[in-house]
């Protein structure tokens, strides 16, 4: 039975889809079959695994019912497989605003596959809409990227609230994941006063690993691979190997 | 009568807040009366102009049909004034796809204040919803910051699409203002690359001005100044002076 975890934050730019895949490929790396699932209209978890254009995608699987092992892809990475998205996914969320049990069809969906997995990581879009609230749905726990700087912390109460709501209702087993620093940078004020507040609020919640900015993960998705496998050396991604790990970790105490 | 700027991009983190704050200082610097308006629930650009939690916000206008002029709030800057956002802001999505004219609830309520203005600026949400749909409708013209970075620039086509089809149907006059090039860093080939790439394509679209990263944008929202006045000699304010002075340039021009 793979354990399902939502990659979320309502912010943009925080680093959603770079952990998303990083995170996926660091896994797959340790040998854990992990199915990525690219919940996001800009496709960009799509891309960043090297797929392009795929004539399927999960907007099937919402909408017409498709079967996602038929929409399913291998990427270039062995280990690791993608639901992949695409444009069409841009109307699922209001087709989807008109359906009975519309928050459940990614649950709905997965199940069917679900047992052919050790991990599956769902990248959201920088909403709290439909298609995040249906990975809330249908996931085990929620990872959030917090970027260290000042906007991104101003919206981290109201994306617990929305998990808070979700579990009250939908899904009673909804937890934290954890909190990942991302883009820090120890030169910057900002940076340290930002992950300090994170640290006080959050606690035990946030990772210990902390996500520096690389380029290197930046540069991987135009050459469509994942970092800690194009600059596997580059501190971004040994960064993200060690997330890995902790996730795992994690993992096994409870 | 106002010129009204949308600033948008579905792409998350791009600058589109940072844009539409410190665009409208160095405005209201040069003595133009400009109005920003927060179309984000993640009301980032409320907070980056010092304002803390509004009681009413634009979701009132919207929903409510209260005058802007009683929400519409002034801020520690002359010559700017912010219609701000607040968490309500999340179910106007919703609320609007079953009203009548659902695009138009902007404009509309707009209208009995836009003489008092000579800039109207619209800081929109990381996505091509309602929202974003409703300031295209509103707006005269639409300014596109995307940062120098890959996943950037996956998703212009399907923005100039959007804008396509709102000038097609519901705003004739609707143009492209501009393309903004931001986080741009000399020292980084990807940010050469993608900054080539759009001048290639998007041509005298693209401004002159280039927005530097630049650690005293992020750092000014903290204190809830805008960057063009918090630091002003730095390399970040300057580019968005320079910027201003190319918007009116450009639009004495037409
Ligand atoms: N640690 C890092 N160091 C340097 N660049 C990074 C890092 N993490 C992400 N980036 C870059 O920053 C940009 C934003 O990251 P990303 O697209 O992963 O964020 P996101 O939260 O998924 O965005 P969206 O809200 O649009 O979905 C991307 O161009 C990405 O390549
Ligand atoms: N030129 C710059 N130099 C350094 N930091 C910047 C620059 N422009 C923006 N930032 C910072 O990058 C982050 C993203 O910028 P911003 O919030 O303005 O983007 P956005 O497109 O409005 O995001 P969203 O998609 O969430 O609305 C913010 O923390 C901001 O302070
Ligand atoms: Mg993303
Ligand atoms: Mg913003």
């Amino acid at each position: 039975m793979a354990k399902i975890v939502a990659i979320a934050n309502q912010k943009g730019g925080v680093g959603k889809t770079t952990t998303s895949v990083n995170l996926s490929g660091a896994l797959a790396l340790s040998q854990k079959t992990v199915l990525l699932v690219d919940l996001d209209p800009q496709a960009n978890a799509t891309s960043g695994v090297g797929v392009e254009r795929p004539c399927t995608t999960v907007y099937d699987c919402l909408m017409n019912r498709v079967s996602p092992s038929e929409v399913i892809l291998s990427t270039g990475f062995s280990h690791l497989s993608i639901l992949p998205s695409g444009a069409d996914l841009v109307g699922a969320e209001v087709e989807l605003a008109n359906i009975q049990g519309r928050e459940m069809a990614l649950k709905d969906s997965l199940e069917s596959i679900v047992e052919n997995y050790e991990v599956i990581i769902l990248d959201c879009p920088p909403a709290l809409g439909l298609l995040t609230i249906n990975a809330f749905v249908a996931a085990h726990s929620v990872l959030v990227p917090v970027q260290c700087e000042y906007y991104a912390m101003e919206g981290l109460g109201r994306l617990m609230t929305s998990v808070e709501r979700v579990r009250d209702t939908l899904n009673p087993g909804l937890e934290l994941e954890g909190i990942l620093l991302t883009m820090w940078d120890s030169r910057l004020t900002l940076a340290r006063q930002v992950s300090e507040e994170v640290r006080k609020y959050f606690k035990d919640s946030v990772y210990q690993a902390m996500i520096p900015r690389n380029i290197s993960l930046a540069e991987a998705p135009s050459y469509g691979q994942i970092g800690v496998v194009y600059n596997a050396t580059s501190a971004g991604a040994q960064a993200y190997i060690e997330l890995a790990k902790e996730f795992l970790n994690n993992g096994e105490k409870s």
